[in-house]
Formats: C-alpha cells, sequence, structure tokens
C-alpha cells in the first residue's frame, strides 16, 4: 500500500491511498483502501490521514477518521496518529503506519510495525525514514 | 507552514535488499508533489501524482508491483478525497489499469459515484479512455516470487507481508 496527504497554499487538504492488497488474498477480496474513513479521510476543518496495514483490521476501528476524532478532540497529529494506531493494536491486535496532517501543516510519519517507509517535504526541506525512530533531513 | 505533503510506502516488511529502493522511491515521490505545490497546484494534484509515482515504482505493492491474489492475478485498490468538499473517489478490485489512483479521481470528478468496482470500473476506465495494460506488465518476479512462497501450505501470507509485532 501507498500514500499520500497533503495541504496546498490555499489550505485546501487531500489525501490519496492505492494498494495491491495482501498477498495471495481471495480473489474478490478488498481491504480498507477504497473505503472512506479506514483507508484515507479528508477534511479541511480536521486534517487529512492516509493508512496502511492489515486491511481487515483497519476497517474494524475506522482508523483515518479515528485518528481525525482524536484530532477534534485536540491531541497533536503525533498524538491522534498514535492513539489510533495503538487502539488498534490493543484492540484487534494488528500492526500498522499512517501518515497524517492537520490544516497548519503540523505533519506526522507514525507506524507501530518495524518498517514504513516515509518522506515528507515542506519549508524547502526533505524528510525521511524507514526503521522506527529515523528521521533524517535534506535541502530540497 | 504550508505547502506540506506527506507520503508512506506501506507499512509491511521490507527486506534490507530492497530498503533503500523504498526509502529513495518515497524521497522521489515526495519531491515530485512538493513541487507540483510550489507551482501552486492543489493538494489534490499533488497527492494523485506522489501516488500515481509511487505505482509506477515496481518496488511498492501498488500498481506495477502489486501483490499477487491466490490465483497470481492482480486486483487494486484506490482512494482520493478532497478535504474542501469531502468529496471522494475510489475504485476496488480493478485490473489491468496502471493508476488506479487516476481511475478513483475519475470516479469523483466524472460520476456522482463514490466508488466502482472490477467490470465496472473497467468499463468505466475504458469510457475514460484509459488504456488497460496487459497483467504481466503489472507483475515483478519478487511479487511472483512470494506468491509462490505462501502458496505453500501452512504459508502465513498477512505475517509474510506485515512482518512480526512491532
Amino acid at each position: 500500500t501507498v500514500g499520500a496527504v497533503a495541504v496546498d497554499t490555499e489550505g485546501n487538504i487531500a489525501c490519496a491511498t492505492s494498494t495491491g492488497g495482501i498477498l495471495n488474498k481471495m480473489e474478490g477480496r478488498v481491504g480498507d483502501t477504497p473505503c472512506i474513513g479506514s483507508g484515507g479521510y479528508a477534511d479541511n476543518n480536521i486534517g487529512a490521514v492516509s493508512t496502511t496495514g492489515h486491511g481487515e483490521a483497519i476497517m474494524k476501528v475506522t482508523l483515518a477518521r479515528l485518528i481525525l476524532f482524536h484530532m477534534e478532540q485536540g491531541h497533536s497529529v503525533e498524538a491522534a496518529s498514535d492513539l489510533g494506531l495503538a487502539h488498534m493494536k490493543s484492540r484487534v491486535g494488528s500492526l500498522g503506519g499512517v501518515v497524517t496532517v492537520d490544516p497548519q501543516g503540523h505533519w506526522a510519519a507514525r507506524f507501530n510495525s518495524l518498517q514504513m517507509a516515509w518522506a515528507a517535504a515542506q519549508k524547502d526541506t526533505l524528510h525521511y525514514g524507514l526503521y522506527t525512530g529515523e528521521h533524517f533531513t535534506q535541502d530540497l | 507552514m504550508l505547502p506540506v505533503v506527506v507520503v508512506h510506502g506501506g507499512a509491511g516488511h521490507v527486506p534490507r535488499t530492497r530498503a533503500e529502493l523504498s526509502t529513495a522511491g518515497v524521497c522521489s515521490a515526495t519531491r515530485a508533489g512538493y513541487n507540483i505545490l510550489k507551482g501552486g497546484g492543489s493538494s489534490m494534484d499533488a497527492v494523485v501524482e506522489t501516488v500515481t509515482q509511487l505505482e509506477n515504482n515496481p518496488v511498492f505493492n501498488a500498481g506495477c508491483g502489486s501483490v499477487l491474489n491466490v490465483k497470481g492475478e492482480i486486483e487494486m485498490d484506490a482512494l482520493v478525497m478532497d478535504g474542501k468538499t469531502l468529496g471522494s473517489g475510489a475504485v476496488s478490485a480493478v485490473r489491468n489499469i496502471a493508476n488506479p489512483t487516476q481511475l478513483a479521481r475519475l470516479v469523483m470528478d466524472q460520476t456522482s459515484h463514490s466508488c466502482l468496482t472490477a467490470e465496472g470500473a473497467s468499463q468505466f476506465a475504458r469510457a475514460m479512455g484509459i488504456p488497460e495494460v496487459p497483467l504481466e506488465s503489472l507483475i515483478t518476479d519478487y511479487s511472483r516470487m512470494r506468491w509462490k512462497e505462501n502458496l505453500a501450505p501452512g504459508a502465513n501470507p498477512v505475517e509474510c507481508q506485515m512482518g512480526k509485532m512491532g
């Protein structure tokens, strides 16, 4: 699964998520990605999320909309992302990752799996990482 | 703080041999999305271009490089959502399309529906002039190897893909 969230200079927010699904899935199996609120969600008033992980688990907790709910309650993008991922892990025992952004441009790339390839661009700086805790930067 | 774009290439298991390719792929796609934003493009243009680049990169499980289903074929899903209007477009179980994200955006822009699936999505793609691509062009040696690996009795495809608990 791959995905992106963005806020443009006019403050409009969008998300996109795309996937081949789960290895050796049954023919006709559809996961979280095309389901609004699970594979992704975007609202100019709250923020946007794109998710990745085991689709059946993400749908059980509607992970994207859950994270934005935490942001509506006042949590930061990072705390909200971690709360959503922690809930998925404790409630259905599954791992995943998300990229999250809010209308002011605060962003987070969070995951509780061992790895997630991520990158972000803001103020002419590129941020990126793969393993837990990595956060590299370089000028754009 | 604006504009900003944030990208992921999937939270699954990335073998060491592919770690650098994964990182390079998300960085390159992020640059492309950021350039669109810096040029005054919309956030929707940016996320669609960014994810299109990742779909075209065989390292990632989307578009070319997608994992195979149990029959050794590729069925893809994609979603786009616009935070201004709460409009969205999605396709599911779509085949023989190089960039499902672009088709999802057309569902949002050109239909009154939220999601088109399987043969309906394929008919819509034809109507929109999206060229079909042969299945073989979407399959990589790596995805075929993992498919065969997980056909074995007792294999655990989800664990193979997601890796152990983080």
